[in-house]
């Protein structure tokens, strides 16, 4: 159909734009459906006139909501380390 | 409290968003970023930093690649007795790369005297912080990677983060309300120029996606090194000058 024959091309384009390749068997076509789910997911949250926020294709968009959650979501804490709360910049009532 | 900051505009930020690349070491440049600020807020030079000095070499409460927290950089910072620049030290986005020495006297590095935490759970507190410095945060990041443009209100975790970026400013859009700016590390292609806005006054105290609930700054005195900067030195020359001249007359 013409809306796959699109996202196929879309698909393309954005490979070379973010200088992708795959050299896995298969690795292709597995990224591919993961592209279209995520393609989907931008078209229908930007169609919904209640959010204030656009989204849209970027160098993630090939990744699994996991697989980017494992990649580059590398920040940790702990109470312990935010537990020594300074008073310096409490907020009191008509400060500038 | 001003009703908008933007550090950026001060040159209190490094121009070049920076890239993590398929790395967790947001950590690290949120850690690089606060200093950064810091030492520009405090001497005047904006000078961009290590972040792979951060990931080689931090091992206390670090890991790495694998994920860390500013707040435990800042104090690698500290008790390294400074960071070097990103020139002598750059990224490599290569996480078998080993601490590599670095002559620290010989080279150019920036130095803390520590770090705070503001307030937890309180807006109105990270905001007045804010206005004095750029503020690393946690936040919850995981449905944020193909946001564009706008103030991001969701959906996320209000009950913790998993991302560090550092606040640079907050503002309130006409038409989409308050928010936070926010810089990320994830390349200028990615968000409105690789920065984030992200609702603010929310209705929790924790803040959208987590934001207040983990809000830690580096701290930085003036030294008596930076008393003495180029300008003030040559001031104190000029005076010294007309003081003998006007003793000769």
């Amino acid at each position: 159909t013409n809306s796959q024959r699109n996202e196929a091309e879309m698909f393309e384009h954005w490979l070379v734009e973010n200088g992708k390749n795959y050299n896995g068997l298969g690795e292709k076509e597995r990224r591919f459906i993961v592209f279209k789910d995520n393609l989907k997911r931008i078209k229908e949250h930007n169609s919904d006139p209640n959010h204030s926020c656009q989204r849209g294709l970027n160098q993630f968009s090939d990744l699994t909501a996991d697989e980017f959650r494992s990649i580059y979501l590398g920040g940790k804490m702990d109470k312990k380390s935010v537990s020594d709360v300074a008073l310096r910049y409490q907020y009191k009532e008509g400060d500038i | 409290l001003p009703d908008e900051v933007d550090w950026r505009k001060r040159g209190a930020v490094v121009p070049r968003v920076k890239t993590q690349g398929d790395c967790g070491g947001c950590w690290a440049f949120a850690a690089t970023g606060a200093v950064e600020s810091i030492n520009q807020i405090t001497t005047g030079e904006l000078i961009s930093l290590s972040e792979q000095e951060l990931l080689d070499c931090d091992r206390t409460d670090n890991f790495g690649y694998i994920g860390g927290g500013a707040v435990w950089a800042f104090d690698f910072i500290v008790s390294n007795d400074g960071i070097v620049t990103d020139e002598v030290y750059p990224y490599t986005g290569n996480d078998t790369a080993a601490c590599k020495a670095i002559e620290m006297p010989a080279t150019r590095v920036v130095t803390i005297n520590g770090r705070e935490v503001v307030p937890v759970n309180d807006e109105m507190s990270l905001k007045k912080a804010v206005a004095h410095q750029p503020i690393t945060v946690m936040t919850s990041a995981a449905n944020m990677s193909d946001y564009t443009s706008g103030v991001y209100k969701g959906p996320c975790s209000n009950l913790g983060g998993d991302h560090n970026v550092i606040i640079v400013g907050y503002g309130t859009s006409s038409d989409e309300g308050d928010y936070w700016l926010i810089r990320n590390s994830w390349g200028p292609g990615w968000g409105e120029g690789g920065y984030l806005r992200l609702q603010r006054n929310f209705h929790e105290p924790t803040g959208k996606c987590s934001v207040a609930m983990a809000p830690v700054y580096p701290i930085k005195w003036k030294s008596s090194s930076d008393l003495l900067s180029p300008s003030v030195f040559k001031l104190v020359l000029l005076f010294a000058f007309q003081l003998i001249s006007l003793v000769l007359l």
